[in-house]
């Protein structure tokens, strides 16, 4: 089972667009996936139209209490299943600030009982809290999301030093697989200074001894699409929304050039 | 002094970009401007182009140290002072995760030695953690950008009741001043549908016993404008990068309109 974490710290640049329409895309190719959403506004959740009121347990009970991770699984399509969060998660970080070990709980609960599945994707939320570093511990890969601007370009210095530290500390298999442009406006001069940047930077770093010595800047570029949007607002994937749209073209393409990228790991 | 927090737990949505250019527009009319930088990304900071590797404090210091709230203020222009954030400040959330009235910390610094402004606008990071309790706890109203999108406008139920569990636990004068639309694509149904939501939402509430019973969507909309994502590149607000643009015409307007609005509180 290849895991990988989709994150950055940095708000709203796409991780849960991708997230789920990566996932489903993955699913449509043949693979099974499991999505685990790790952000206590549930957007991954919301997005893919699944039902967390109910009696089954969502990710907050199998991080702070006894449930098993895969009763959090629910089965949402061919071959993709979600590990569901509820807004309660967001009292999960504070609950487990206290405990031992407490980056590692997400990592022994997945390790007890791993889903069936070829892909483990995370969603995180929007910081480098307990929630994320718990994502980071329990994965071998991770994505990152970029919005070719300058603030959110920004961050990308002390996301690779959370990962190095992470590795450092809790995970040494953790590799950074590589950053995927989305919301990419094509043809503005920003866009191309800042995706210019990030792909002399990985240049630089190949063969360096950091966890980012492989990574790569995907040559799929996810470009900016209302329908990608709109799709949430009806509980579902680009793909099963708007299949002919700019916003499933790009979702597939990403898809179909991660299955053919070796692990970083 | 009118004391606003600029919050919205949903990422990448225009806190940041709002905080900076409504403070920065209501200094151009006069006004003497305090903008605090509550977040860990340090992005307002980085946005005016504050320089915050000297000797001078940090919003870091104050909180979590014994530095005063005017020892972090940096002078940034005409009628502009910043209270800076570095990337230390996110360990200030689990440091002070133990104190005894961990969400109070930062109005009692304020209370101690309070700026000599007429506006002070405090920007918030992504989340509904302890740095953002501790900005809801110490002004009177509450400012959300929204970006009028399905993933965006979700999360609005849950903001407005973690502002009435402040309002009722720490800072009973706390009032929801309005949203603001942010990044609006003028004419897509997506964007009038959210719109008409959240007008008729507070038409409703008009009058009821909630923080947000004066609660307005602000008649200005920010439209999408790439030279707003510039700017920050250049360490400058919209005013002084591209002061004839969409952008600038629209923050100028926002700080005229909010100007017009008397305090919520
Ligand atoms: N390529 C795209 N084109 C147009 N809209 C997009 C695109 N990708 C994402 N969006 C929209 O932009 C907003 C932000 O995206 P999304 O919520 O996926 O980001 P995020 O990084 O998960 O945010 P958060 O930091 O809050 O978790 C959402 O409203 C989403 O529908
Ligand atoms: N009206 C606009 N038009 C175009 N780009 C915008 C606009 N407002 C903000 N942006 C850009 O969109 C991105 C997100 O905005 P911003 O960083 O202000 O949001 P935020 O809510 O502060 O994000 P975070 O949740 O990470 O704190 C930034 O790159 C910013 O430059
Ligand atoms: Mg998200
Ligand atoms: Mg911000």
């Amino acid at each position: 089972m290849r895991t990988i974490a989709i994150m950055n710290q940095k708000g709203g640049v796409g991780k849960t667009t991708t997230a789920v329409n990566l996932a489903a895309g993955l699913a449509a190719a043949g693979r099974r996936v499991c999505l685990v959403d790790l952000d206590p506004q549930a957007h991954a959740t919301l997005h893919l139209g699944v039902d967390v009121t109910g009696r089954q347990a969502s990710i907050y009970e199998v991080l702070t209490g006894d449930a098993s991770f895969s009763s959090a699984c629910r089965p949402v399509g061919e071959g993709l299943v979600v590990a569901a969060s509820g807004i309660d998660l967001a009292a999960a970080e504070l609950e487990l600030a206290d405990r031992e070990n407490r980056e590692l709980v997400f990592r022994e609960k997945l390790r007890a009982g791993p889903p069936e599945a070829d892909y483990l994707l995370v969603d995180c939320p929007p910081s480098l809290g307990l929630l994320t570093l718990n994502a980071l511990a329990a994965v071998s890969e991770v994505l990152i999301p970029l919005q070719p601007q300058f603030l959110a370009l920004h961050g990308l210095g002390k996301l690779l030093e959370t990962i190095r530290a992470v590795a450092g500390r809790l995970n040494p298999s953790l590799r950074l697989l590589g950053v995927v442009f989305c919301m990419y406006d094509t043809g503005t001069r920003l866009a191309t200074e800042v995706r210019q940047d990030v792909e002399a930077f990985f240049q630089a770093a190949r063969g360096s001894a950091t966890p980012w010595a492989k990574a790569l800047a995907f040559r799929t570029r996810v470009r900016r699409n209302i329908r990608l949007a709109e799709a949430p607002s009806f509980g579902q994937s680009i793909f099963q929304y708007a299949r002919t749209s700019h916003g499933a073209e790009d979702y597939q393409a990403l898809a179909e050039e991660l299955l053919r990228t070796p692990p970083a790991a």
